[in-house]
């Protein structure tokens, strides 16, 4: 791979709390 | 018959190509299930940490932006929940912390930002993410290392508190000063509660077990004198405010068995070449409690040496130490009340808060100094025993 020619797109993040609500993991706690 | 020839390493360039589906697999291999004690205490330092890495990276270099999304916050979310449900096991805290910082520092290293790629060879420049800028992403990921430190410190604290009291002021290691109890005062331990007692040694057995711990999970050196600082801090004030409550512990030979169980201490620190990382000082109120204990308390002149000498700890915690204070022999004497206000009126002015016994609670703000490494991306190979053979080195 080699350096970009174009500017890098900002991936904008979700907070700590926002990505547990979107988790793809099974929570075991859960029923 | 197709013969497999292996590429030479020159060929790949340093990243994993995983299919979306394999996503849950490679952070439940990786992450879920990872033992620390087990497969990864053979692995490189930082190993699942580069892993993570090149799988971004090629998720990126195939400019599939969901992708990356999706591996960050699966790596996250994963992290957080080994920790929910290892929380209390050190190893398991430390591994993840170092992993965590690793991954940081890849995120930085290969962002394509100049300020961090001072240190990088004209390779590992090649490797830089090509089509995403993952700033913010970093600042979860450093919000997460935070939250896991203050966990790591809390899991040393409950491992450490138990011993401290017993090894740092109960157990007496010098001979010959110490024979004689302060009279009037029962002796707390029996002889056969000492055989379950812990010493200064299991203290100091305890930190090397810690730092090897640290060491072995490839944590940064700077992470660690912070660590270790932390202890010391633990150490010290719960020594302290346990001397302040006891008057069994006010006595001129407890003075000297601190001071000595204090140089052990300061020497583990020379051994570990971590003498500068803050640690020593903060034994001060400490070290001058013992101190304290062993000067000539009777002239005014000596009021003024205590007052100098004193200068890490409140009024309110002298005066209580000299309150406290118990003749072991007849060459010694009870601390007068008039020297006793003698010194209340010498630091009357002094700001401070009236406080007698330290935070025990406090956690110094952490710090995760930038700590590129020299490790070769395309170079890396994946242990069969990780489970991960989905994965295709690219």
């Amino acid at each position: 791979s080699r350096p970009p020619s174009h500017p890098r797109v900002l991936l904008k993040a979700p907070t700590l709390q926002e990505m547990e609500e979107m988790s793809i993991l099974e929570d075991e706690e859960s029923p | 018959r197709p013969v497999n020839i292996p590429r030479r390493e020159k060929d790949f360039q340093g990243m994993l190509e995983y299919k979306k589906e394999d996503e849950l697999k490679l952070v439940k291999n990786l992450i879920l299930e990872l033992k620390p004690r087990g497969v990864a205490v053979n692995l490189i330092p930082g190993l699942p940490a580069y892993i993570l890495f090149m799988c971004l990276r090629h998720a990126d270099y195939v400019n599939d932006d969901q992708k990356v999304r999706t591996l960050l916050t699966s790596t996250i979310n994963s992290i957080k929940k080994i920790l929910k449900k290892r929380g209390d096991d050190f190893e398991t805290v430390s591994f993840w912390l170092s992993n965590t910082c690793r991954f940081l520092h890849c995120l930085k290293q290969y962002s394509g930002d100049e300020s961090f790629m001072k240190h990088n060879t004209p390779k590992q420049n090649d490797h830089c993410l090509s089509n995403f800028d993952l700033a913010e992403y970093r600042q979860v990921l450093s919000d997460l290392a935070i939250q896991i430190y203050q966990q790591l410190i809390k899991c040393m604290e409950s491992i450490l508190q138990p011993m401290i009291v017993s090894g740092m002021l109960e157990h007496e290691t010098i001979q010959g000063v110490s024979g004689v109890k302060p009279t009037g005062l029962r002796k707390r331990t029996s002889s056969i509660a000492d055989e379950g007692t812990y010493t200064l040694e299991s203290i100091l057995r305890q930190l090397s077990a810690f730092h090897s711990t640290m060491c072995q999970h490839g944590t940064d050196p700077e992470l660690i004198k912070q660590v270790v600082k932390q202890q010391f801090y633990i150490i010290g004030a719960v020594t302290l405010n346990n001397l302040l409550l006891r008057k069994d512990m006010c006595s001129w030979s407890k003075g000297m068995q601190i001071r000595y169980n204090v140089s052990q201490l300061e020497e583990w620190l020379r051994d570990k070449s971590l003498m500068l990382c803050g640690a020593k000082e903060t034994l001060e109120p400490l070290i001058q409690a013992a101190q304290l204990l062993q000067v000539k308390k009777k002239t005014d002149e000596d009021a003024e040496a205590i007052c100098s000498m004193c200068n890490s700890l409140s009024t309110s915690q002298i005066v209580k130490v000299l309150n406290l204070y118990t003749p072991v022999n007849e060459f010694e004497e009870r601390v007068s009340v008039t020297f006793i206000r003698t010194i209340q009126t010498r630091l009357r002015d002094r700001c401070e808060t009236p406080q007698l016994l330290m935070d025990t609670k406090i956690i110094y703000p952490v710090t995760f100094p930038f700590n590129p490494s020299s490790l070769a991306l395309e170079t890396i190979q994946i242990p069969g025993s990780l489970n991960l053979a989905f994965l295709t080195r690219v």
